[in-house]
């Protein structure tokens, strides 16, 4: 069986909410090492990778693999019960029917109780190769999120150029065109404001701004944001959590002209 | 103008 406790509801509740506009009807698929799931959005443009390690719960206990089908909006419409700081509790049988969340208030004088019918999904993985990409871009998501906002009211693409003078984010709208560089940024007191780019070589992509602008719906799960990028292969957008547990999001590109 | 790819065409099944 399953037994999760989070010490704080509004992991699971930030995590929901980031992914439930871009994938519906999707597994948790529980062993020993944690909480995984893989989905692709309906258009199978982008692609949805969470890992919720057993390092962030406590306790965390799964003897075997099990398959958690869930509806995110049902999901959703539970989650809101809980507060942030809730002490949230997952449990489910082995083959289960249902998944059992419990709601704990710090002070304990609440407990909520639900039971969430569900889903069998047949879902189709795919194999992610190990990649070494050519930049790796670590920058506030606050400040990710801005300019994702910002060109989408202008384009429905952006390009993203890395180079040695920095990463250049482009678009070529109806009304006009648009443009922000970012350059390396060390910030020795405030360590989450650093702009950091590793390049082993120059790197041009086109990207739909609907599903980045999308992405950003992770923003508060963490205060900076990675983005790897290669020539001519999806890019991965990754917030990174506590204990090692991830969200990552992986966008095929726009090609040709 | 570019055209939209999907993942199926760079990830494959494991």
């Amino acid at each position: 069986m399953l037994e999760a406790r989070l010490e704080q509801a509004q992991l699971l509740k930030k995590v929901v909410d980031a992914i439930k506009d871009l994938v519906q009807d999707c597994n948790f698929d529980c062993n020993d090492s944690g909480i995984a799931l893989q989905a692709m959005d309906n258009s199978h443009v982008a692609l949805v990778s969470m890992m919720l390690k057993a390092e962030s719960f406590n306790p965390f206990r799964c003897d075997r693999n099990i398959a958690i089908g869930l509806n995110l909006v049902s999901l959703t419409k539970v989650l809101r019960a809980a507060q942030n700081e809730d002490i949230l509790t997952l449990k489910a049988e082995d083959a289960p029917d249902s998944l059992n969340l419990t709601f704990e208030s710090s002070d304990k004088d609440r407990i909520s109780e639900y039971d969430l019918k569900l889903m069998d999904i047949d879902q189709e993985h795919l194999g992610i190769p190990d990649t070494d990409y050519s930049a790796t871009i670590s920058m506030p998501s606050a400040e990710f999120k801005r300019i994702c906002t910002d060109l989408m009211a202008m384009s429905e693409s952006v390009t993203i150029e890395a180079g040695k003078d920095g990463i250049k984010f482009a678009c070529n709208g109806d009304i006009g065109n648009g443009s922000i560089t970012l350059r390396t940024v060390q910030d020795v007191e405030n360590k989450e404001n650093n702009i950091e780019i590793a390049l082993t070589e120059p790197v041009s992509l086109t990207f739909s701004l609907k599903y980045l602008v999308n992405f950003c719906k992770a923003q508060n799960l963490s205060k900076t944001v990675k983005l790897h990028i290669s020539n001519e292969v999806p890019l991965l957008v990754e917030y990174a959590m506590e204990g090692g547990s991830y969200l990552r999001f992986y966008l095929a590109p726009k090609i040709g002209d | 103008k570019s055209s939209q790819t999907t993942l199926g065409k760079f990830f494959g099944k494991p």
